[in-house]
């Protein structure tokens, strides 16, 4: 573990505290991307299924239940949740996400570390992460006036990738060259969608 | 583990 790790994870977990809160203390969803958040949920399912044959670190398991418990709830709220749902803009919130969804799965049978179901469904996980942001910058971008903690939730949500970029530059470095071309290169385009929303972020 | 490739990262 190395602290640009340890800050992405922080800012990404913070990302999904500000989520939380804004849903909690506003009673409403209006803004949020429902996609997005069903897409989070399959990526954190997908790539925690080790959760319980693998144990790295009490830190990395607490950290897997948090974040797949997190976007769950996220998800059920906007599903479920009687005051919360109805303000959930699902004619806004158009983006074809199956479609990534099929995306990442094609690209995950052809590129991965090894043709396993472990790491085709962590790889699958990977690719569908770096797309996953889409539904949420098409509302985003839909004109609406964006609430300040939406748009916090997703500058946080940028950042944390870019925090593991710098991790993964560090390792390189530091551990040797293994071969993580799969989270490289998804982290550069997973990081590269946000650069128009950091861009009006900053000037806003 | 016998796979090679650890994902030791969240």
């Amino acid at each position: 573990m190395n602290a640009f790790r340890f800050l992405g994870d922080m800012t990404h977990l913070f990302s999904v505290l500000v989520l939380l809160l804004k849903i909690y203390a506003t009673k409403s969803c209006s803004g949020v991307s429902r996609k997005t958040q069903e897409l989070y949920m399959v990526v954190f399912l997908a790539r925690y299924m080790d959760l319980f044959t693998d144990y790295i670190s009490l830190y990395n398991s607490v950290m897997k239940v948090v974040f797949i418990t997190s976007s769950a709830a996220i998800v059920w709220c906007m599903r479920r949740h009687p005051q919360v749902r109805r303000t959930y803009d699902k004619e806004q919130d158009t983006f074809r996400h199956v479609v990534l969804v099929a995306a990442a799965f094609v690209l995950a049978l052809i590129f991965n570390e090894r043709f396993t179901f472990r790491e085709i469904c962590w790889a699958f996980s990977i690719y569908l992460e770096a797309v996953a942001i889409l539904p949420q910058l098409v509302l985003l971008q839909r004109g609406r006036n964006v609430d300040n903690l939406t748009g916090q939730y997703v500058f946080f949500l940028g950042a944390y990738r870019a925090f593991y970029i710098l991790n993964w530059i560090y390792r390189y470095f530091t551990e040797g060259h293994h071969s993580r071309w799969i989270s490289w290169l998804s982290g550069l385009v997973q990081t590269g969608l946000y650069a128009d929303f950091f861009y009006y972020y900053f000037l806003r | 583990r016998s796979d090679a490739v650890e994902h030791d990262e969240l």
